[in-house]
């Protein structure tokens, strides 16, 4: 994928990016 | 606070500023003024939260009809179909009075029913509402006369040099406009006009060649594109431009994989093997954000983020929120 794409797991947050 | 508080947290401010209108004299537009607004986001919550899987071609009708392949009880239903025929009332029928007194109970019924939503635990109810990710969109659209096609392209302001960062670009037939428009307006999310950029924005727009109109949209990523999404046609951007149709893009794909697989995700706690849920993602991606599943590069984004959702353990995966735009 071009963009980054990631799982921040910092605590309870988990993000998806791009 | 829950997606599911957050809603029956909206109902009761409602029913409190419905109350306050019975303090004195009031006129029909008092009482729209709360039951429109109320309506449209009651819609919102079911069709994104209560039951994100569904399609693009549900309405509030067939929203509420769904929860009777859930455990709600069956009395509630008739709840939810009494706030969706006030809504509809109160917006589309102006000749018809609106009654305090039925406004009143209507939305203390729908806060019960919607009470007892939460209790199911079905979607994205249970979810916390801070992650919701809300996102200031602008979306602009561009003839080409030559071609007969419009360019519809979703933006993120940015301190780029043009004031944008493109996020997706998408290509219908130029007699598709009028049926869009009447769709984007109608939504309370979404703006349309000068008014709403700064000027030196609106000039960069018309620097762009036949450039149509824009507007502003607050909400959702996935929810924009699944408005503009019914009105793209995949064989234009091939046609005109070999290599840069939206399925080339890798943005546009990614985009619209993980708004489906954010989905997927949070209308189901069964498990999936890394395959199925690719699959589940080309699928919906698809039906619902007309990306073309029968390219190779739209595969092997859906077996990465596939691949990646499958390091989250089970119960987490209903907390997952995206796309995050960075530009």
């Amino acid at each position: 994928l071009a963009g980054p794409l990631w799982l921040d797991l910092d605590g309870n947050a988990v993000v998806l990016g791009f | 606070m829950t997606r599911g508080d957050e809603i029956v947290e909206a109902l009761d401010a409602a029913l409190e500023r419905l109350r306050r209108i019975g303090y004195g004299p009031y006129a029909r537009a008092d009482v729209s003024s709360v039951i429109d607004p109320l309506g449209s986001r009651i819609e919102t919550f079911l069709r994104s939260v209560a039951f994100p899987m569904s399609s693009r071609a549900d309405n509030f009708f067939t929203l509420i009809e769904q929860f009777k392949s859930t455990s709600l009880h069956g009395d509630r239903v008739p709840s939810l179909h009494a706030m969706r025929d006030l809504y509809n009332r109160s917006k589309h029928k102006p000749q018809e009075p609106l009654a305090l007194g039925e406004a009143i109970r209507t939305v203390q019924n729908t806060v019960v029913t919607l009470k007892d939503v939460c209790a199911l635990g079905i979607g994205a109810v249970g979810t916390p509402f801070e992650r919701e990710l809300m996102y200031h969109l602008w979306i602009a659209f561009w003839d080409n006369y030559a071609n007969g096609v419009t360019e519809a392209a979703i933006m993120l302001p940015s301190d780029h040099w043009t004031y944008v960062g493109t996020v997706d670009t998408l290509h219908m037939d130029i007699q598709s406009w009028d049926a869009l428009k009447a769709k984007l307006l109608a939504h309370p999310r979404f703006r349309m006009g000068k008014d709403h950029f700064e000027p030196k924005v609106w000039e960069g727009f018309h620097a762009g060649g036949d450039f149509l109109n824009a507007g502003v949209w607050d909400g959702d990523y996935g929810e924009l594109v699944r408005l503009v999404a019914p009105f793209d046609d995949s064989s234009i951007g091939e046609r005109m431009l070999p290599g840069l149709a939206r399925h080339d893009s890798l943005t546009s794909i990614g985009t619209a994989l993980i708004a489906a697989m954010i989905d997927i995700v949070r209308s189901s706690s069964e498990p999936m093997s890394r395959d199925e849920l690719a699959e589940a993602i080309k699928t919906r991606a698809n039906s619902e954000y007309a990306m073309p599943r029968d390219k190779g590069s739209v595969a092997e984004a859906a077996a990465q983020i596939a691949a990646l959702v499958d390091t989250v353990p089970l119960d987490q995966r209903q907390r997952l929120a995206g796309p995050v735009l960075v530009l």
